[in-house]
């Protein structure tokens, strides 16, 4: 574990509280791609089912305990709890142009023929391509509720700090895994849009107003 | 590159 992984782990774990924050405080998912929350919930199922046959430590487990759980409980309040407030018209990106190529690629391009592997190279795929929805809703939308950028925010930092952290690793630890570091860097670049527009407008207190 | 199972990253 280094200061950049944890940094990371933090940044993504702050996201989803703010999300699910926003959620029950407001008692509204608007402005919140259900899509885009099946698509991690998906990431997070397919990544990290050797929760039941391997233990790396307390905190490794834990943590992937509160992934899984808080994406299906985010995923229950878009599509049932808060139905009412769900933004669906709005949430038109088409998954399966997602799903299907990722599932491809992971098939063809992975460390092992292995399930497990193989659905851990889908996981990884699949979280870097997996926040398009969100981005395509607001801008669909034209807009975002500020929580919702902090949320944004929040979620692309992890993955821009685990880059960082491949970097230490690579140079302290001789460690180096090219599908994550490559599917990091799609995942860092797909907000890059955003954080220009947050960083810009949001920490002046202005809302995020994309070009509808 | 050493990418074995079980991941010890999130």
């Amino acid at each position: 574990m280094n200061i950049f992984r944890l940094v990371g782990d933090m940044s993504h774990l702050l996201a989803i509280i703010i999300l699910l924050m926003k959620m029950w405080k407001s008692r509204s998912v608007a402005g919140i791609s259900g899509k885009s929350q099946i698509l991690f919930a998906i990431v997070f199922t397919t990544r990290y089912l050797d929760l039941f046959t391997s233990f790396v430590s307390i905190y490794n487990t834990s943590m992937k305990v509160f992934f899984i759980g808080t994406s299906y409980v985010t995923v229950y309040f878009i599509y049932q709890h808060f139905k009412p407030t769900y933004d669906s018209n709005h949430d038109t990106f088409r998954v399966e142009f997602l799903i299907v190529p990722v599932g491809g690629l992971a098939f063809l391009v992975n460390h092992e023929f292995s399930l497990l592997e193989i659905l851990w190279t889908f996981s990884i795929y699949l979280e870097s391509v997996a926040i398009l929805p969100q981005l395509f809703m607001v801008s669909k939308t034209g807009e975002a509720e500020s929580i919702t950028s902090h949320y944004l925010f929040a979620l692309g930092s992890y993955r821009a700090l685990y880059l960082l952290n491949w970097i230490y690793r690579y140079y302290f630890e001789g460690f180096f895994d090219l599908i994550a570091v490559v599917a990091g860097c799609v995942q860092t670049i797909l907000y890059c849009d955003f954080f220009y527009l947050y960083i810009t407008k949001v920490l002046k207190g202005k809302k995020i107003s994309l070009p509808a | 590159c050493n990418h074995s199972l079980p991941k010890d990253e999130l």
